[in-house]
């Protein structure tokens, strides 16, 4: 700094705007990564398209509505994303599917959760967002099974297996919070989605990746309470 | 709260605003564009301890604590926010997912003499 330029809170020589515009850079850096406990920032390899973005966060939104306005539902609905939080930091969660193996009959989905929230965050609420393409008239039954690989990510086992009666093309939900709950607890970072059809159907999924139907799940998560050590 | 200008020397908030495109970090951010990390600074001289306090009379309790005790040898008090909200990011994580979440007490909106 100039001569004789000190800093007025704490007497020290001030820095060099530049120094200190350096230093505030670094620390904003810093605060935010800790705070997302991030031990450093991304590196983003397959940014998700806007209008799948934009698709998922329209689909969310019309489902809080319905879930809030239902008869006979509680003030706030159900749905925990209106639900209040208890001043703990709180995490919307997105995760577009990956896809998997896929036969004739079959279609495997992965959903990948980063180990930074997975430890440090519990699940209260996980949604999975499938948009069907119907081959034609009449009623077509699809299994689904949530399957979860271990650590070393080789075995899978399998968490629920539900049957979806599939009428017409358009959205569908499945609540999978206990599968993505126990995937949190076990630290393990990878949620299967297995979908099987008859076998004159092919994909009930619309095709593509690129499509702004893409499967995803949306998860909301809550900071761990902090771990409250008792002394005897 | 009082916002720094020019060379004022007494205790306010100085603005400070982190552009997110400037520091590259706009591909993994997708909002807000960046992070006003603003910061309290300068005196804060007997005279002033407890302003600007949450309520005119946590000034005057001070003021008069000060003079009951003769703390005429007190030190300064600290120049500290006094109000401060949430940084509301949405983000991509490591696996590309993309995260919404409020970090509380992120940005300092007032300060004030302790």
């Amino acid at each position: 700094a100039p001569e004789g330029v000190w800093c007025p809170a704490c007497g020290l020589a001030a820095l060099t705007p530049t120094t200190q515009r350096d230093v505030l850079i670094a620390l904003a850096k810093q605060s935010i990564l800790s705070k997302l406990r991030l031990p450093d920032r991304p590196n983003i390899t397959q940014p998700t398209s806007k209008g799948v973005l934009l698709t998922a966060l329209r689909r969310m939104h019309a489902r809080r509505v319905d879930t809030a306005f239902s008869p006979g539902m509680p003030r706030g609905g159900s749905d925990p994303h209106l639900r209040l939080g208890l001043g703990l930091q709180e995490y919307e969660i997105l995760s577009f599917a990956e896809s998997g193996s896929s036969t004739s009959r079959s279609a495997r989905l992965h959903f990948h959760f980063a180990q930074e929230l997975a430890g440090s965050t519990e699940i209260l609420h996980a949604t999975l967002y499938l948009f069907w393409a119907v081959p034609g008239p009449g009623t077509h039954p699809v299994t689904v099974r949530l399957l979860q690989s271990d650590l070393t990510g080789l075995n899978m086992t399998m968490a629920s297996e539900t049957q979806m009666e599939v009428q017409r093309a358009g959205w569908a939900t499945l609540d999978v919070s206990r599968a993505v709950q126990s995937l949190f607890v076990r630290g393990s970072q990878r949620l299967t989605v297995e979908l099987e059809v008859a076998e004159d159907w092919g994909s009930p999924l619309l095709a593509g990746h690129s499509d702004s139907h893409w499967p995803f799940v949306a998860a909301q998560a809550r900071a761990r309470t902090p771990h409250r050590v008792q002394r005897r | 709260g009082i916002d720094c200008s020019g060379d004022s020397q007494m205790c306010c908030r100085q603005e400070f605003f982190v552009d997110f495109k400037e520091i590259g970090w706009e591909d993994w951010i997708i909002q807000p564009e960046g992070y006003h990390m603003n910061y309290c600074a300068g005196l804060c001289p007997l005279h002033m301890a407890g302003i600007p306090g949450l309520a005119a009379s946590f000034h005057t309790a001070v003021a008069n604590l000060i003079k009951a005790n003769n703390a005429d040898a007190a030190v300064d008090s600290c120049c500290v926010p006094t109000q401060r909200r949430p940084l509301s990011l949405l983000y991509y994580d490591r696996d590309s997912n993309i995260v919404k979440t409020d970090i509380p007490d992120m940005i300092v909106d007032a300060c004030g003499c302790t």
